[in-house]
Parts: structure tokens; sequence; C-alpha cells
């Protein structure tokens, strides 16, 4: 899965998904890549966040939503990101996946689990090209 | 001092960024941003785990989930289980744009896609079906889906039936998911 959130000049938020879901499923079943709140969601007066991972968990925690929840109460995309992430290992703690998560001011971050790293990939005007980042996962 | 434009993506599929930046960059909006990043991947099949010819299901066909959401008006488009489109990313924006609903799903959605002009091709490649004739022929199926069903799905390929005594328990999934076999 490709999840992608972007603000444009306007500060227009829009958040997005694509993949080809999960290998050797059953036919007929999705994951949470298509969900709205669960693989992406955007909100103009918060944000936005995506997901990745073991779809058939992720979705049941809408863990893009709650990320974008979490910037609305006040917490830093970072955190916004762990908390989605947190949610869903408090009840599998084997879960493979990731959140990122962009504020409306442009600050973003991301959490991971059930990997030794997630990197993702951001392009803003601080640096002339792309940048790879990678977070530690919890 | 906002920090805007900005695109983040999600792994390392970077050239997806490239484009959503480029679309910004020229004073686009953030939801076409999304749909030419997104597509980057479709065409490119970023690292098998999106567009044609990944992640077959069980019968070795390859279908597509995409979503769009528009933070300025909440309105979605979403599609699931597509079939034989290469361009989910757009079909959702579609569903978003052209019509009042947010979600279409399986062989209708392709019908709608095709009613809006999107071109009918199978997703399969030959790649896609050496990996399901490996995982159905030489491995039997396994790992797989299925769970308190008979013939034993740890051992056998389907048809499955349903296995009348069964503990209600939360299963250990067998299924590695992982950089390349991901939601």
């Amino acid at each position: 899965t490709i999840g992608m959130v972007a603000i444009d000049g306007n500060g227009d938020v829009a958040a997005g998904t694509s993949t080809n879901g999960a290998r050797f499923k059953i036919p007929g079943r999705i994951g949470d890549s298509p969900i709205p709140g669960s693989g992406a969601y955007a909100d103009n007066s918060v944000g936005g966040a995506a997901a990745t991972g073991d779809g058939d968990v992720m979705l049941r925690f809408l863990p893009s939503f709650l990320a974008v929840e979490e910037m609305r109460r006040g917490a830093t995309p970072t955190d916004a990101a762990r908390t989605a992430v947190l949610r869903i290992a408090a009840h599998y703690e084997d879960f493979m996946g990731a959140v990122v998560a962009l504020k409306n001011d442009g600050q973003y971050g991301a959490a991971c689990h059930g990997m030794d790293t997630f990197p993702f990939v951001v392009q803003d005007n601080t640096k002339e090209s792309f940048r790879v980042e990678t977070v530690q996962c919890l | 001092d906002k920090n805007i434009p900005i695109a983040i993506t999600t792994w390392w599929f970077y050239n997806a960024t490239i484009k959503a930046w480029d679309v910004l960059k020229e004073g686009g909006t953030a939801l076409d941003a999304i749909e030419q990043g997104a597509t980057v991947c479709e065409v490119q099949q970023c690292d098998g785990t999106v567009g044609y010819g990944g992640s077959p299901d069980e019968d070795g066909e390859t279908t597509l989930d995409a979503l769009i959401m528009d933070g300025k008006t909440m309105n979605v488009g979403a599609v699931g289980a597509l079939r034989r489109i290469k361009s989910a990313i757009s079909v959702a924006r579609h569903v978003m744009e052209r019509t009042k609903h947010s979600f279409l799903v399986g062989e209708l959605a392709t019908q709608f896609a095709v009613q809006m002009g999107f071109k009918e091709e199978p997703l399969t490649t030959q790649q896609s079906k050496q990996m399901w004739m490996k995982w159905h022929n030489e491995d039997n199926c396994q790992p797989n889906f299925w769970m308190n069903v008979k013939p034993d799905p740890s051992k056998y390929c389907g048809p499955y039936s349903t296995l009348d005594n069964f503990r209600r328990e939360s299963p250990a999934s067998n299924v590695k998911v992982d950089r390349y076999n991901h939601d």
C-alpha cells in the first residue's frame, strides 16, 4: 500500500491510499486501505493521516481517524501516530503496521510496530529534494 | 509560519512523493497531488504492493483498493476489490466527484469505471501468475487466511466447508506481513 497526505498552498488537506492488498487473500477481502478513517483521513481544521500494515487488524481501530483526533486534542503528529499504533498493539501485540500524521501547519510525524524501523518520504519547502526519514518502531 | 505545501508518503515510495510535490509546487491542489502521486505507484507497482500484477488472491487474481479524501469538504471516494482496472485511485476520485456515494466495490465498481471511460484489462502478469502457481502447486496453498474449516487449511488447499465443532478463539496468524506483503 501507498498512503499519502498532502497540503497545498491554500492550506487544503487531502489523503489517500492505493493497494493490491494482502497476498493470497480470500477473494473479495479488503483491508484497511480503502476504509475512510482507517487507511487515511483528512480534515482541514486539523490535518491528515495515513496507515499501512496488517489491514485485517488495523481496520478495526480506525488508526488514521484516531491520529487526526489526537492532533485535534493538541497532540503532536508523532504522539498522535504513537497513540494510534499503541491502541492496536494493546490488543494485538504482534501486529505489524505504521501511521504517518501531518498537521495542517506542516508538522509531521510517524510511528510503527512489528518492524525494526519504518521509512516514510517527505517533501516540502525546507529542502531542495525529497528525504526519506525513518522512525524506530515501538 | 506554516510549512506548506508539503507531501508525505508511507514506505520508500519517493517517486510518488516527487510527483505529488511537483503538483503542489505548480500550484495544484492537494487532491491532485494525492491522485497523481498514488498513480505513480500504481504504474510502477511499488514493491509489488500497489497496482496491477501484485498480491494475487487465492484464485490468482489481482484486485485493487483505493481511497481519496478531501479534508476541505470531508468528501470521500473509495473502491474495494476493483477488478480489471489499473487506475484505482482515479476511479476512487470519480466515485467522489461523479457520484453522491462514497464507496463502490467489486465487479460493479468495474462497471462504474468502464462507464466513466476507464480501460478494462487484466491485472495479472507473468510474475503474479508464477507467484500464485508456486503458492498453489508447490506450497500447498500455505499460508492462507482460513480457520475452522475442513479439510485442515494449515495443510491442504480448498475448497473448504465449515467445521461443526471448533473453539472460538482469536487466531494466531501464520501469514507474514512485511515490506512486500501489506495493506
